[in-house]
């Protein structure tokens, strides 16, 4: 049975999309099979993955919806050892759609229970704490949360980890912390350097000692459609996600 | 009666609050009373501008609910002529709350209608397009939205023009574009040029003249609770804001 990590914070642009991507390829080059499930309905790990909009078929509204079954909706990428069940418009309307439903959380956790063919299943998770995002923490073992090295986004981990703790308490009592994964950091930045302080500080051994710095190459590499491992694999950003996919696999094994 | 202004963009990060605090101050720099609405569960831009969340009594929750009026939702800041009714963590569970009732869409137009103590209202929005922000574009006159001058953020303009137009034709037939901002261009960064210059062929005179670059100070300043004009007046974030706030009004004046 694969490893079920879903990547979620409520706040906007962190990064969740970008790790995603990334850390899913890292590990696909390393071996370990991967599939990577966009539930945002901004499909932004879909295009950053190159799948155009016109392949993605029913997507992963089809696997909640119960329309479609994974193996139906999965597509492979231009990355060996990477699957992706792609984003489509139509999870706009899931929050209004099946907020009435009976096993409205479930939905996902459902379609991603004849999973088999992958190591690790990672479940990209759109801003906010809606219906998608609940879907993703009930369906997931673990819940890995990328935080922007910046003041609104310190603001925003104690929400974030309330949720998790709400979502284990009455949805999924398996569920745990991954790890807090530090992005867009700088180390010639004051408050940067503050709130990853802080961060360890208060976090402690739940944030990864990798972080990810700020680095033009991993903005770049998705108007390619290529995770930044094959857009410029010397660079910070590829450099830092090996790094990090490194420190995943390792504490996973310690678990 | 004022004009009502929502900030809003479904893609996270873009600079949506840091829009709403610091063109929300220029403005009253300037002479004009401004009230910010917050409706997103974040809160950030009430704590970017200093609020305690033990004063919020009811907050912006109060208000949807119809439980408070405006004016015993709003509060003053530290900012002369700029008052705020804030945020409070009952928002986050709006949707499912409100989701199955008759005006759900309507709850902070209902609210607003009595607001008179004020020459402009910015309601700044979550990420995403749920009911929150529907109420925002149905509560207000025009909107204004910040894109990111990066790859993932202009993917996502075509969805909130869609969401605008829709909401134009179902639910607040006056609503219109007030502009786009472009925001955390990098002039020496080839890709936020390019953005910058792909937005402006194909929007034209919807996007506004004025840029925002990516500035420290900028991040800086909700640490302190006061917008970037009061926490370093020459900075180019600073600067920038005001610039905005001048051709803000030029353009509401044309109108
Ligand atoms: N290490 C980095 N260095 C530079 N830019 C980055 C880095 N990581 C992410 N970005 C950029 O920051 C922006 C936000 O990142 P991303 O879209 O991955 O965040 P997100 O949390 O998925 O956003 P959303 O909340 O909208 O889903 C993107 O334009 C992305 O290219
Ligand atoms: N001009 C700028 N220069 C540098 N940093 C900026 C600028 N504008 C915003 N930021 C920073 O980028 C981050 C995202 O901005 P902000 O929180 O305002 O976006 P948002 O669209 O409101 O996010 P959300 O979608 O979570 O509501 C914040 O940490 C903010 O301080
Ligand atoms: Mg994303
Ligand atoms: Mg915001």
């Amino acid at each position: 049975r694969p490893r079920i990590v879903a990547i979620a914070n409520q706040k906007g642009g962190v990064g969740k999309t970008t790790t995603a991507i990334n850390l899913a390829a890292a590990l696909a080059v390393g071996g370990k099979k991967v599939l990577l499930v966009d539930i945002d309905p901004q499909g932004n790990a879909s295009t950053g993955l190159g799948i155009d909009a016109a392949n993605r078929k029913g997507g992963t509204y089809g696997l909640l919806a119960g329309e479609a079954n994974l193996a139906e909706s999965t597509l492979p990428t231009a990355v060996e050892n990477l699957t992706i069940a792609p984003s489509v418009a139509d999870l706009i309307g899931v929050d209004l759609e099946f907020g009435g439903t009976e096993r409205r959380e479930f939905m996902l956790r459902d379609a991603l229970r004849e999973q088999a063919q992958a190591d690790v299943v990672f479940i990209d998770c759109p801003p906010g704490l809606g219906l998608l995002t609940l879907n993703g923490l009930v369906a997931a073992d673990a819940v890995l949360i990328p935080l922007q090295a910046e003041f609104f986004a310190l603001e925003g981990i104690s929400q974030i980890m309330r949720t998790v703790d709400m979502v284990k308490r009455n949805l999924n009592p398996a569920l745990e912390v991954e790890g807090i994964v530090l992005t867009m950091t700088d180390r010639r930045n004051n408050l940067s350097e503050q709130v990853t302080n802080d961060v360890r500080a208060f976090f402690k051994q739940l944030v990864f000692d990798t972080v990810i710095p700020r680095n033009i190459r991993v903005t770049e590499a998705p108007s390619h459609g290529i995770p930044v491992l094959l857009y410029d694999f010397r660079s910070v950003g590829a450099q830092s996600y090996l790094a990090l996919a490194a420190e995943f696999m390792k504490r996973a094994r310690a678990k």
